[in-house]
Order: C-alpha cells, then sequence, then structure tokens
C-alpha cells in the first residue's frame, strides 16, 4: 500500500522543502510512483519542480473548496514517474478559511484517500505520497498530519534546530490521540551537515543518542550546489547528480525505501 | 520618540532572530535603551539572550491575558540598558485563542504603548523596541506589524528568499490601509551572504537594484560564530565581538541608528 509522508517542522528554514524535493525525485529516479503535494503557501517545492504558480488551480480549491486533488496534478518535467499538486498564491488564505469549516483538520486526508483509490482502480496505484508543509503547526500541518501515516523530520545541525523538536512531538501526539491514530515519527534526516564545526556534530551526537531507530544516520551536507539547483527549476538530482549533496540524498532515499515502514 | 521595528519575513531561517537579537545587542551597546520583544513561539530571542522559558510569564499573557509588559520583563545579563519581554511555552497556543478575541490585532500595540508611557513616566524612556515574528504571516505577525513604526525584512542570499517577498508586502499595505497607517518598510538588511557563490551575489544584486533607499548595504556574512553564539546564552556580540558577524551586525545597528526614521 501507498507510504505517505509528511515532511514537518516548525523550525523555518530546516531543509523541509529540500529535502521533500529530493527525496521524491530520488524515489522516482528509482521507478517508484510518487506524488509531492506543496502544502506551504510559499510554494517553495512547486518552484523547485518549474511548475508556474499564477494562473494554476492547486491546493487550496483541494483543501477549502473540495477539488478533486487529480485535477491540480502536474507531472514534473525530467521525472515521469513524479508528480506534484502545486501551491498557488491562494493557499495563503487557506487557514485563516479552514478554521470555522466542519471537519477542518480531515479535509487533506479525504482528497488524498479518495485520489489513491481512484488511482488503484486505474491501475495506476501510487508508492509514495511526500506532503511538504510550512514552517508552523497551524491547520495545514494539522492536515498533513491526519492524512499522513509517517512523519519525516529534517533536522538542521544548528543550536536552534532541538528547540522546537519537542513541541512537535507533542503536536504529534495530540494527533495520534484525536485526529489520527495511525501516523508514526518513522524518519529523521539530519540537513546542512557542516562536518568541520563542532555544532554540528554536537547536534548530530545529540540526534544519534535520542533517536538512533528513527535517524537515517546519512548526513546531508551544506553544499551550495543543493541551493543552486531552485534557481533554475531543478531538484539537485538533475543539476548535479554526482554533487556530495545529490549522492546523500539519494541515499537517504534508498534507506527510506529498504527500511519500509518496519519501525 | 521610541523607534519600534517588526522583524518580520514568512520565510523561515532567513535570519529574523539572530538579526532581531544582534541588532538589539549592537544598539544597547550603544547605550540605547533596548526593549526585545520575542513573538515566536519557538521562543528562540529568549534562548539567545539566556533566558529560560519554563516557569515564567511571558507574551502569552501579555497578549492573551492583558498582563502589562513590565510585569514580564526581563533585563538581559552582560547589557545594562537590553531588556527581553520573553516567548514562553503558551504562546503556541495565542494565535487559536486570538482568532475570536476581539481587537485581536490591536492586542500587542495597547501593551507597547502603555509600557512606553509608563517608562516616560517614569523617566525612563526606551530608545528601541525590536519585535521577533514568526516565520508566518499570522495573527501574532499581525500584532508585530500593528504595533510598530518600522519593518525590518532580513533576505537570506539563497533563491527562495525573494519568492515571499510579494506577499509580505502585500500584508504590509493591508496593514497600512486598514491597522496602522504608520508603519513603513523602512529597513532590508541580508543575511547569510556567501560572496564565494554566484547565487548570494545575484540576490544581493536583485535587492539592490529593487530597494535601494531600504537596503542597508552591509551583507551579513554566512559565519560559524553567529550560529555558535546561542549554544552560549550569547550574543555574537560578546561571544566573538571581533568575528566579521560582529563586526557586520554593529556596522549596520549604527547604519539604523544614523538613518533615523528618514526613509
Ligand atoms: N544541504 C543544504 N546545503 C545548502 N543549502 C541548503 C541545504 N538544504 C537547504 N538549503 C538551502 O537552505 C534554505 C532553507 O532550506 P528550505 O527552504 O528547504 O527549508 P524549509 O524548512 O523548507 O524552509 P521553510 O521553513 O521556509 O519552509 C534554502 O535556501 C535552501 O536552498
Ligand atoms: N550570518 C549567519 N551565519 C551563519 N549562520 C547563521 C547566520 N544567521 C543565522 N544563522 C543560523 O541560521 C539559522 C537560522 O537563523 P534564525 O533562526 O535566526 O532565522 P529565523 O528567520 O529567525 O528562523 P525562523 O523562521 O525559524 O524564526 C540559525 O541556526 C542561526 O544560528
Ligand atoms: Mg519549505
Ligand atoms: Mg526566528
Amino acid at each position: 500500500s501507498t507510504r505517505i509522508f509528511t515532511v514537518a517542522n516548525q523550525k523555518g528554514g530546516v531543509g523541509k522543502t529540500t529535502s521533500a524535493v529530493n527525496i521524491a525525485a530520488a524515489l522516482a529516479m528509482g521507478g517508484l510512483r510518487t506524488l509531492l503535494i506543496d502544502l506551504d503557501p510559499q510554494g517553495n517545492a512547486s518552484t523547485a519542480f518549474g511548475i508556474p504558480r499564477d494562473d494554476l488551480q492547486g491546493m487550496y480549491e483541494v483543501i477549502n473548496h473540495d477539488l478533486p486533488l487529480r485535477d491540480v496534478l502536474v507531472q514534473v518535467s525530467g521525472y515521469p514517474d513524479l508528480y506534484c499538486a502545486p501551491a498557488t498564491q491562494s493557499l495563503a488564505n487557506s487557514e485563516v478559511e479552514l478554521v470555522s469549516l466542519v471537519a477542518r483538520e480531515m479535509r487533506l486526508k479525504k482528497a488524498v484517500t479518495n485520489f489513491l483509490n481512484e488511482s488503484a482502480e486505474k491501475n495506476q496505484p501510487f508508492d509514495y505520497v511526500i506532503i511538504d508543509c510550512p514552517p508552523s503547526l497551524g491547520l495545514l500541518t494539522l492536515n498533513a498530519l491526519v492524512a499522513a501515516k509517517e512523519l519525516l523530520i529534517p533536522i538542521q545541525c544548528e543550536y536552534y534546530s532541538l528547540e522546537g523538536l519537542a513541541l512537535l512531538l507533542h503536536t504529534l501526539s495530540l494527533v495520534q490521540e484525536h485526529l489520527n491514530p495511525e501516523i508514526k515519527l518513522t524518519t529523521i534526516v539530519l540537513t546542512m551537515f557542516d562536518g568541520r564545526t563542532r555544532l554540528a556534530n554536537d547536534v548530530a551526537a545529540s540526534v544519534r543518542q535520542h533517536y538512533p531507530a528513527e535517524l537515517i544516520d546519512i548526513p546531508i551536507p551544506r553544499a551550495v550546489r543543493i541551493s543552486e539547483a531552485p534557481s533554475y527549476g531543478q531538484t539537485v538530482m538533475t543539476y548535479d547528480p554526482i554533487s556530495n549533496g545529490a549522492t546523500a540524498y539519494m541515499a537517504v532515499a534508498r534507506e527510506i525505501a529498504n527500511r519500509g515502514v518496519g519501525i
């Protein structure tokens, strides 16, 4: 059955989008049918795939106006097995409007469930769904936590990164208790790792100690090629496939696929 | 009269907290009485000043329960002219509760105005108030935009940084039109600048072209000493005062003070 990941961390700039985009691309390069859902009003994941955000319908219409997910799907050029449900500018209005809607936390789950059922009936099942979240624990991230079966937390190897973890895990336990008993924290990825600094090594050591089972101990290095790729509308996988950034994300994706949902 | 800055950008991890904390510290080192208000539930600014966040009352009680700002103020050790109104864990509940409160966008403004009036009466006026915001355009950031007279936008020298600017400036114009005609975008600071990369130079050139008057053209370099400082509960100003990060923030603070509100 389809693995559904939410990539979340309310700390900003920790590599949520970069991890979601590059892991999705790597899985698709391995022949796995993958859908990336961009739930961040900034639409950075849509940009990373070179998808224009102006005149399209996107995740706002899906979540707030019950448009079927299949109607917003875009096939990502250069990756036959990769699709994206983009975030358009209007998604910025979503959270405020969701507050007073019925079943406000369940809207994405309904859309994703319907879509996956349709795909299976058409004999084009998806292997992975990856949801990129904004840097907050508001209703968009809650929708993602309800729709998903697995949580992937990117942790930047910097001091502030561990601060917000307790709040994120507390939110996860509330979701498990009241909205989605199925979701589990299965994957932690270390991002922007600069092995020359004491700080990065300290953070990595702390994560290894506290989350040995969830951690994929292949730190993603801080690498300029990774941050340059989106300016060409590409992922680092195609922008510079032999760079250490691309090979690290490839190895992380392979480990995710190999582990299965075992934890 | 007191200059009141909001440091905002919904893009995550662009250096809002790092800029707010180090500019506030630099102003205080120059003998200017400065208050930093931590409006981010993550409380990174409070951490940077070494303020414990567990058992205190903080900005949640001020905004949601009308506690006077003076009751949460903490004098920052090592800086006689620097005070902080910390964010405690409970601030995470603030936005959801604010939605249904009367005058929900004006609560911080009221608290700040009362506080500044009291301080003036006691002959201890403040020269600067700096408000650190979370990475979103929700009710906490709106409260900050309503309470402030000036907006300072940190722009990380990376590709995604310019994407969100239009949305931020649109939100600013809504606030100017309906809630606070006084606020102006007066200051833009370039952060995490690595002059060796084409990307950083492209972003800097673009900002110089579009916002020549607002930009303080002293890019803050990407520097490990800046990101290490919070792990010692210090700002880089005292952690490593002769580092290029500290001297850059010192120069930016001096430029802010010299310019006055002229723009
Ligand atoms: N391993 C890396 N090496 C170098 N730069 C990186 C790396 N990973 C991410 N970046 C850059 O760091 C910045 C932040 O990353 P990204 O936008 O993916 O984080 P995010 O958590 O999605 O941010 P937000 O909280 O705004 O959604 C981006 O400019 C990105 O290009
Ligand atoms: N000039 C710099 N050089 C190196 N590291 C930096 C620099 N400025 C900030 N950092 C580091 O980058 C990370 C992001 O910075 P910071 O937390 O200040 O951003 P922010 O915009 O406040 O994030 P958020 O959106 O989560 O509030 C932090 O780990 C910080 O220590
Ligand atoms: Mg992102
Ligand atoms: Mg911050």
